[in-house]
């Protein structure tokens, strides 16, 4: 089973061309394991990124480095599927 | 035990083997109007399911209806089956339903990529592709809305098949999309494709391969509008409308830029409701409230679609 204890979540907000472009050079970062649920496309529309805890540094730093916008959007994907496994399993009883 | 469906929890999330058991307890419940075909088999020989919502007739133009090809987005597969539910349990009840079903037959897959849905529920709950392996990769799994012959291997899917958004080898290379393919093009009659996902609310149509415009643009984001205002009228949840490319990005091989292609002209995509804020592990008790404002919306293309045959 996967662990995805400390992973994020980051909803990314690119506001001109370039930053869209970086994003996408993020993207094709294969060590990174990055997982977009929301591709990077346009100007000031979001892309939302799912990062490993381990890349979670990186990450950020190569954000803030180059000025693109960012919230955490989910702090811990690994407690969203604690809390979902439990729902499930109450449900099932 | 969930013996039946009247007594079935339609508000929680299940494993595949009940939700198959689910389908069949809907066609022994609704068997004048329900059955089940099997169009296929995943990569890992699970079976691809189809119900068949039919009141007779030979070869009537169809409606075609799939869920969950991506596999993470459970409350996809989880709102196809109380939609299933729904449309068999109002015929005869609902003047809308009863209508379309005498003219038109449809066909709902609820559980498009199985092998990634049963690989979610037990090895990786972010799971997103199918499990296919591919030949000197130790990655697997190619993304299922990137494989179709629609712009195969354009702007906005990946070569690397360690990433999410992989094409694939081939175009129509994964089997359960190959089945579709096959399936649609031997009914021959489909008059509608509807392909359901779940990620920020979106009501789609084509093109996502490229940012032209497709010919009938005009008509499909009227009926667009009209669904989704339909469905936002249940609960105010905001969707927005256009055609892929504009309103997410570009990204090729996907399914309604295919159908459309084929000559399928009311082909649209649905994101079903999920602010992001908890990525697709929406909370069990969304369930029934996002199928109850997603069928709002459904009917309202149906409707459309039955009363603009071509």
């Amino acid at each position: 089973l996967e662990n995805f204890a400390g992973d994020q979540v980051l909803r990314v907000e690119p506001c001109n061309e370039e930053q869209v472009r970086l994003l996408k050079e993020l993207r094709a970062l294969e060590p990174l394991q990055l997982d977009f649920w929301r591709f990077p496309s346009y100007p000031n529309e979001p892309a939302d990124v799912q990062v490993p805890f381990a890349c979670l540094q990186d990450v950020k730093v190569f954000l803030e480095s180059r000025g693109i916008k960012y919230c955490v959007m989910i702090e811990d994907i690994q407690a969203a599927v604690d809390e979902e496994r439990r729902e499930m399993y109450l449900n099932q009883r | 035990r969930e013996r039946g469906s009247s007594s079935f929890n339609y508000g929680a999330y299940h494993p595949l083997e009940t939700i198959y058991q689910e389908m069949d307890n809907i066609v022994a419940e609704y068997p004048k109007i329900v059955s089940k075909l099997q169009i296929g088999e995943s990569y890992e020989k699970r079976p691809l399911y189809v119900l068949k919502f039919s009141t007779g007739g030979k070869n009537r133009p169809a409606i075609w209806i799939d869920a969950g090809i991506h596999a993470r987005e459970w409350v996809t597969q989880a709102t196809a089956l109380w939609t299933a539910k729904k449309i068999a349990s109002d015929y005869e009840y609902d003047p809308s339903v009863n209508s379309l079903l005498n003219t038109m037959d449809l066909f709902l897959l609820v559980v498009a990529n199985p092998d990634g849905y049963v690989f979610s529920h037990t090895e990786n709950r972010m799971w997103r592709k199918t499990r296919s392996k591919t030949p000197g990769s130790p990655c697997v799994g190619v993304d299922p809305n990137r494989n179709w012959d629609a712009g195969f291997g354009g702007p906005g899917a990946s070569s690397n098949p360690c990433s999410d958004s992989y094409h694939g080898p081939s175009a129509d290379s994964e089997v359960e999309v190959r089945s579709v393919v096959d399936f649609i093009k031997s009914h021959g009659n489909v008059k509608a494709f509807i392909s359901i996902h779940s990620y920020s609310q979106l009501l789609m149509f084509p093109y996502g391969y490229t940012c032209d415009n497709i010919r009938d643009r005009a008509e499909l984001d009227n009926v667009a509008r009209t669904a989704a205002n339909a469905l936002t009228s249940l609960y105010g949840t905001q969707y927005k409308v256009g055609p892929i490319c504009s309103v997410i990005y570009q990204a090729s091989g996907g399914s309604i830029d295919w159908s459309y292609n084929y000559g399928i002209k009311y082909s649209f995509a649905f994101e079903l409701r999920d602010t992001g804020r908890h990525g697709f592990l929406l909370p069990a008790d969304q369930i029934i409230p996002t199928a109850r404002e997603t069928w709002m919306g459904l009917k309202s293309i149906f409707e459309h679609v039955r009363d603009h045959p071509y």
